[in-house]
């Protein structure tokens, strides 16, 4: 584990004398590669780590017995400061349906978690309306509604000969006429450098005014993660994160990359395939997990 | 993607390092292969800053093996292709892209409909089966996979297809039972022909990071792979973790995704692919 290794080389480096910065370089090279075997972004790790060093070539490290410890508690207290701080919470509207769209790569989960997020609301005493806006994966409308059916909740469709923003809108009609409150927009998977799918996506955006845009990562995403998670972000303004297959041993440090890119909040995570697998972010565990 | 330059200075050697991590090639065999490199400069005695990017390449596509890997489908059929891997990583997408490139080149082939748990994951491949022309077998939602493997390749030798591509649900490596049901399917083939399935891939998104390692070595363990189907290579992601898997597991890749359409499937090449972590 990283504690392990930092315990070693500070061990190492004090039985040469007092430590002194030039040690404490030497040492944060361990937390740098761990950082980057947990696929955090290159350059989110550059930028992290000087912030990191500030902290550690100060006294409370270079005087400490347990110098280790000391470094590996300002990483955290760093990484749970640059993840945190925000309510794991949807933006509700002031006047019914709030719309949410959820947007990402393809095969990130956002169908799944679509269906998670509805019965969630739904236990929070909402009444959402699912509506299947991905009209080119071969049954993706079908997908939708089985897992509508599955917790008996309504999903909105008009087959895919209609283009997404004429589906929008008539989904959040019908939701006022059907008195459901939230409104849950699936989307199709999408490249964030598809120039046409992206304007796509802010056709849909302008057509409804969302009031949540929640962009949905998978949890294993590497050093691409900034590039996805900046152009989504520079598009459409994004409300949100959901990263979801949190319950394989992928460590996740797309998640910090996300977070310093483009300053948008983890509100969820997806931890299984079954639809009760979704809870709100812990920034204290996610760190955990990133350090290994 | 390579600044130009006039010398080979340390400046060169670590911004090379940056873009193979970037590429998910993984900080360890980064720094291993600018220390190859540092090598190979003073040895060939280069000067020329614009030489050593190329080198670089040569030295990755000495890693992948050079020549390139194609599925063995030249042995008498069915020919069974079990295609794994974890969850949204493109498996089903891929098999409808592979039946087309089989029956483009005159075989006969029949597809199983093995992922009998995700919503509408039948339907999904019943439209690719559409799409291509082929046969699909399936069975009910919630079946036994293993029972729907067992039927695909009793129709496939009664049809004389030539291929018989498997489909199965996702799963993250992790969960031991799934891994279990993947082993069961597979112990199925390999009793009703002995040298089945011929190929076993494992699909991984070019976008996934050093957990790729993990899945492969997991997958490995579970089936003994033959190959790797690396998917999404349209986007900006580089797919560099396969490198890794290349070194430690000696799996190659035998096939890249370039899109979603039918015809967004290719047999890997080496050099193109070392080419392209630094366009
Ligand atoms: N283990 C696990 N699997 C998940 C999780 N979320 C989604 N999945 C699975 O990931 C796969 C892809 O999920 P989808 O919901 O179809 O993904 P998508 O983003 O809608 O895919 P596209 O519409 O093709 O872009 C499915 O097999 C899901 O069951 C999760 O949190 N954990
Ligand atoms: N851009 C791009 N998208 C791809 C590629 N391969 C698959 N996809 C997309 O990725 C998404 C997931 O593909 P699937 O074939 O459903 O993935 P899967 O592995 O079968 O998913 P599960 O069965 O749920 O585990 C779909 O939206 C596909 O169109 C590719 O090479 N490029
Ligand atoms: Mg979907
Ligand atoms: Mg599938």
């Amino acid at each position: 584990s990283l504690a392990e290794r930092l315990q070693d080389a500070f061990k190492k480096l004090k039985s040469k004398g007092k430590l002194n910065e030039s040690d404490v370089d030497l040492a944060l090279k361990e937390v740098r590669r761990a950082l980057l075997s947990a696929d955090v972004n290159f350059q989110v790790v550059k930028d992290f780590m000087k912030r990191v060093r500030e902290r550690a070539v100060g006294h409370d490290v270079l005087d400490s017995l347990t110098p280790a410890q000391q470094v590996i508690k300002i990483v955290h207290d760093e990484l749970v400061g640059l993840m945190g701080g925000e309510e794991s919470k949807i933006n509700m509207a002031s006047k019914p349906p709030t719309v949410i769209m959820m947007v990402g790569l393809q095969g990130a989960g956002k169908t799944t978690t679509s269906a998670k997020l509805a019965r969630l609301l739904r236990k929070q005493g909402r009444k959402p309306l699912l509506v299947a806006g991905d009209i080119y994966r071969p049954a993706a409308i079908k997908q939708l509604e089985v897992l509508g059916s599955q917790l008996d909740m309504p999903v909105f469709s008009m087959g895919d000969k209609q283009r997404p923003p004429a589906i929008a809108r008539a989904a959040k009609e019908s939701a006022i006429n059907n008195g459901q409150d939230v409104v849950i927009i699936d989307t199709a998977g999408r490249l964030h450098i598809d120039e046409e799918l992206m304007e796509e996506l802010f056709a849909v955006k302008s057509e409804i005014k969302p009031d949540e845009i929640l962009l949905v990562v998978d949890a294993m995403t590497g050093q691409d993660a900034v590039n996805v998670a900046n152009t989504f972000n520079e598009r459409l303004e994004l409300d949100g994160v959901v990263l979801t297959k949190l319950d394989g041993d992928a460590r996740g440090g797309a998640a910090l990359s996300v977070k310093a890119v483009t300053g948008r909040p983890i509100k969820f995570v997806g931890i299984g395939e079954k639809l009760d697998a979704l809870e709100t972010f812990h920034p204290n565990r996610m760190a955990d997990r990133i350090l290994g | 993607l390579v600044k130009v330059r006039k010398n080979i200075d340390e400046s060169l050697y670590e911004e090379l390092e940056e873009i193979m991590i970037e590429a998910d090639m993984g900080a360890d065999i980064a720094i291993d292969l600018v220390e190859n490199l540092r090598g190979e400069v003073r040895q060939r005695k280069i000067k020329e800053a614009v030489e050593v990017t190329p080198l670089l390449q040569e030295l990755i596509q000495d890693v992948l093996g050079g020549e390139n890997q194609a599925l063995m489908l030249n042995v008498p059929g069915p020919v069974v292709v079990m295609v794994v891997g974890v969850n949204g990583v493109g498996k089903t997408t891929t098999i409808g892209k592979l039946a087309y490139m089989c029956k483009s080149q005159g075989q006969k082939v029949i597809i199983g409909a093995a992922d009998t748990f995700r919503a509408a994951a039948i339907e999904q491949l019943e439209i690719w089966g559409h799409r291509v022309g082929v046969d699909v077998i399936k069975h009910q939602h919630g079946a036994d996979p293993a029972a729907v493997a067992y039927d695909s390749l009793q129709a496939a030798k009664a049809r004389n297809a030539d291929v018989l591509i498997i489909d199965t649900a996702g799963r993250l490596h992790t969960k031991s039972n799934l891994m279990e049901e993947l082993k069961k399917i597979y112990r199925v083939l390999r009793r009703e022909i002995p040298e089945a399935p011929h190929e076993t891939l494992l699909v991984l998104d070019a976008t996934t990071g050093q957990n790729a390692i993990s899945q492969a070595k997991l997958f490995n363990e579970a089936i003994d792979l033959t190959g790797i189907v690396l998917t999404k290579l349209d986007g900006t992601a580089k797919g560099g973790v396969i490198i890794g898997i290349n070194e430690s597991l000696n799996i190659p890749v035998k096939l890249i995704g370039i899109g979603e359409g039918l015809d967004d499937l290719r047999v890997f090449d080496a050099g193109e692919f070392a080419a392209a972590l630094f366009t």
